[in-house]
């Protein structure tokens, strides 16, 4: 599956029908119908609800329904029978986010058997996977694969495939469990440890996430992984952890030598999607969980030799991979292969942003995001000034818990850098 | 395989730049097609249609491109579907 990067803040979303089909043979009742159950496919799946509202109320529906044909005043024309048989708009703050259109110029039918005409009910199921924030899938029992695939059977017995309900679940979480839910599969088993590692037993205490000060935290995938020590986790991107325990790092970053007890920055290369983890002057290539060759040396890109990093994120605005150390930052260009010329510049170019982050990354949104200690500084996409608001408290956006209360065990968040300009500073002595 | 026609490839091409396959041409670099991404390209279109990934506009690929499909883009981020627009 495919995340199109955005996705609903709520959890209830209205629907509407603004037109039906001018010359099909479904009623408008059926027509309704086949959309409630094509909306509902998606709600069992996850915890999503959806409530149609009529045209008269004061509500403007996030998701509307529109049959229409050729140029229908968004920027894809329907093209008659055949060719593009509807689209939806993904998530968004935008009016026209969610709609749903249908072109009008179809033969559009529901449970056909001689294969005449197109079926409602499965395109339908198809454009809502967009209009909740799917891209297309290639995977073969997929709904959202890109070319029609004829009808899906009953609407009310229909069940998305797994690949669409993971994507579904990445971006919504699992449905909430019902006391009838029983579980039809035994659990999986937990992998077999292996004798050299410590068990995971309470005797060997995990580090609480809710201390903050992690070593890197990254975007890979659509998830954001913070590590601490020889642990991390791996929050969704619906926000839901996969689970408050940490998981060990040697068994998950395959080939990642013994030694490395810490990952000081981390984070999946663009283009090619490769995962880079570093620890002291080197970093390891992964592709998936599997390394890829041994070290390397940072100098290789563009770090003076022995020099570490505390942070490395890629920019999607320019594709360019920054590494952070202190008060200065370097840029690799990685479609030429070589670090940018002039460079190292200074980190205050980035306009409130703290010395030294724990790590930088950029959201499923292409906002930019400073971490250090138990706060983060927000940069919106495409800025390099921080949100006047920041630093806001990690705890309660990222990791499920409170918001540090100032005190001597939870410093106030550092100093950012301040901006140049004269300064009328009195020292005193006690102060 | 048999050469498709000069006319395929041009469909082909635009095809594959419409649903995101290909980056849509840059008006100011007069950049040609390298085979090597249009053949990538080709074999990315015949993975989401469930075709042999041979990576050549074959008979079978370029009837799939005129198959009945969602008017979406296939690869993400090279054509978003937000367009600012009054609902």
């Amino acid at each position: 599956y495919a995340l199109s990067g955005s996705m609903w803040k709520k959890r209830t979303l209205t629907w509407r029908i603004l037109s039906f089909p001018q010359s099909s043979a479904l009623s408008q009742d059926t027509v309704r119908t086949l959309m409630h159950h094509a909306l509902t496919t998606w709600g069992i799946e996850s915890g999503l609800k959806f409530q149609e509202v009529g045209s008269q109320g004061p509500i403007e529906p996030d998701i509307l329904i529109d049959f229409a044909r050729a140029y229908h005043q968004d920027s894809y024309p329907f093209d008659g029978q055949g060719g593009t048989l509807a689209h939806a708009f993904f998530p968004g703050e935008h009016s026209i986010s969610g709609d749903t259109h249908f072109d009008d110029e179809e033969i559009w039918t529901f449970g056909s058997k001689d294969g005449e005409g197109t079926d409602l009910f499965a395109v339908a199921v198809h454009e809502f996977g967009h209009a909740l924030g799917l891209g297309h899938s290639s995977a073969p029992d997929s709904i959202m694969r890109p070319f029609y695939q004829g009808p899906v059977g009953d609407p009310t017995k229909y069940r998305l495939s797994q690949d669409d309900r993971e994507g579904l679940q990445q971006l919504y979480g699992k449905a909430p469990r019902t006391p009838y839910d029983e579980p039809t599969r035994k659990p999986l088993a937990p992998p077999p440890a292996p004798p050299a590692l410590p068990p995971d037993s309470p005797s060997f205490p995990v580090p609480d996430r809710c201390d903050g000060n992690f070593d890197a935290i990254a975007n890979i995938r659509g998830e954001t992984f913070f590590f601490k020590g020889p642990w991390f986790w791996r929050l969704q991107p619906s926000g839901q952890l996969v689970s408050p325990r940490p998981a060990r790092l040697h068994r998950f970053w395959e080939g990642l030598p013994s030694q490395v007890k810490v990952i000081q920055a981390a984070y999946s290369r663009y283009p090619d999607g490769r995962i880079l983890l570093f620890s002291g002057p080197q970093f390891w290539v992964f592709q998936d969980r599997q390394l890829e060759g041994a070290a390397r040396p940072l100098a290789e890109l563009g770090l003076p030799p022995g020099e570490e990093v505390d942070a490395v994120f890629s920019w999607p605005l320019n594709g360019k991979t920054y590494l952070v150390r202190g008060q200065r930052y370097w840029r690799y260009d990685d479609a030429a292969a070589r670090p940018d010329p002039g460079y190292p510049r200074d980190l205050s170019l980035w306009e409130g942003a703290p010395h030294s982050p724990d790590d930088v990354t950029v959201s499923n949104t292409g906002d930019t995001y400073f971490f250090k200690g138990a706060h983060y500084w927000r940069f919106p996409k495409g800025s390099v000034k921080a949100e006047p608001d920041s630093p806001q408290p990690m705890g309660p956006e990222w990791l499920d818990c409170p918001a540090p209360s100032a005190g001597p065990g939870n410093p106030k968040p550092p100093k950012a850098t301040v901006k140049p300009g004269t300064c009328n500073c009195q020292c005193e002595i006690n102060q | 395989a048999q050469e498709p026609a000069a006319q395929d490839v041009s469909l082909g091409v635009d095809w594959l730049t419409r649903y995101g396959y290909l980056p849509p041409p840059h008006p100011a670099q007069a950049q040609l097609q390298s085979p090597v991404k249009l053949r990538d390209a080709i074999k990315v279109m015949q993975r989401f249609a469930g075709l042999p990934e041979t990576g050549l506009l074959d008979p079978v690929t370029m009837a799939t491109m005129h198959k009945p499909r969602c008017s979406l883009p296939d690869v993400l981020g090279v054509a978003g579907l937000v367009r600012r627009r009054r609902r």
